[in-house]
């Protein structure tokens, strides 16, 4: 069973522990404030007040014992800095720091800490996405400007067959797959319950309301998204 | 042109205007802290100092004219709560606010703002399943268990060809491409540079160091990883 440790219960750090410990992990949430260690106790193996700039008090608790430890902590990057050396000193597997720009992120990649992560950064830099072009919900990106996106049905090619819309020979777009909605009975209410609809065949139709799920360059991809606007 | 405001320039508003901006967008920038109006203004259209609670002041900038206007104002929840009535009230066409944790996002969704994003929340259960699968580097999760991920070649299957491993039928998993390193001259020096190798085919050896993109049910891709670790 996986050994977890997240340092800084705020919302990121309270995020990643009930995550963990809802897919059954064993996590150990550490935070300097009674009140986060209170709020989170009932819902992870172990919770404990402590300051995780005390090498001794992070010893103590066993720390060393963990697959990973997560530095979680927001504003004060001083104790950031001074928990992932703590880390380190003890050989921790797995260290994860957060940061919150590109000049922090450079001096705990210079200490050796190869995973930091920037939450606001990385979901900015993703809604700047869905701002510039709204149909597309969520995006993968890949290497020579390929992208995998998720996109609500362009109204152009909405009731048409896959063969007539002709994304590969039209476009060079790539069909993964297709998320449909059906009407369903759940708890005894008719509800709309979201589907893959398996492998496309060229005789199936797009309905308005199907999400795409495609693979193709990024300029191929807006062109298709612009051409049927 | 797009047209965008973001209110609120921590590090989640700063990143969503820096790349709204570095994309061709203009960008209003507003905050009613002078320092983190003084930071951005050289990088976006239009950086002004205001109190967004005040709708005299937002109506005064033109706020109505913008396509959407995104709410990234953090601690102070009645501020976002505010901010976001005045948008409505100036009926703003698309508004995106920020909340912290699902009671604020059920207030905002009460009082009509369709878009409401917790970038610390998002990032954290990503965070936490890396955690639980490192050898998953980034998913798409899909409806019925299904998912897009990209993972590590596991060391039982590097260097056998594609018919030798036979995804589909003994995982039931279907590959959508492959990522791989290529040593090139890019400044005169050799330099690893990411590829994606088109559409994999029978005889396509895997290289310990690729990257694959798979799509398959949740369990059958740990279970791929698993047998093949
Ligand atoms: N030295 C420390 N030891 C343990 N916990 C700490 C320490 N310093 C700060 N913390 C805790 O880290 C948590 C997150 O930090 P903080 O609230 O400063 O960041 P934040 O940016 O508001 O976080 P988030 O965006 O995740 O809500 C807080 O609950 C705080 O009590
Ligand atoms: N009424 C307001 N009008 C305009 N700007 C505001 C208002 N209230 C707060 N802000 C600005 O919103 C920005 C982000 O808010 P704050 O710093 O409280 O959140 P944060 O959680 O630290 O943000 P982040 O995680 O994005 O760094 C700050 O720069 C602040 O000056």
């Amino acid at each position: 069973r996986h050994k977890f440790a997240v340092i800084g219960l705020g919302v990121f750090g309270n995020s990643i522990a009930r995550t963990l410990a809802e897919r059954g992990a064993e996590v150990l949430a550490i935070d300097n404030d009674q009140e986060h260690v209170e709020a989170i106790k009932d819902d992870v193996a172990y919770a404990v007040q402590l300051d995780a700039t005390d090498i001794r008090a992070l010893e103590a608790q066993n720390i060393q014992d963990m697959d990973a430890v997560v530095v979680a902590i927001g504003e004060d990057f001083e104790a950031v800095l001074i928990a992932a050396a703590n880390l380190q000193e003890l050989n921790i597997k797995r260290v994860i720091t957060r940061a919150s720009n590109k000049q922090q992120r450079r001096i705990l990649e210079k200490m050796g800490v190869q995973e930091v992560l920037s939450p606001e950064g990385e979901v900015g830099t993703t809604v700047a996405e869905r701002l510039l072009q709204p149909s597309i919900r969520t995006f993968l990106p890949l290497p020579d400007n390929y992208e995998i996106v998720e996109i609500s049905t362009p109204k152009g090619i909405a009731n048409k067959s896959l063969a007539k819309i002709s994304l590969r020979e039209k476009y060079n777009i790539n069909m993964i797959t297709i998320k449909r909605f059906f009407e369903e009975i759940l708890d005894g209410k008719p509800t709309e319950v979201e589907h893959i609809i398996g492998v496309p065949k060229a005789d199936t139709i797009i309905y308005p309301t199907d999400i795409l799920i495609l693979i193709g360059k990024k300029q191929d991809i807006k062109r298709f998204i612009e051409i049927n606007r």
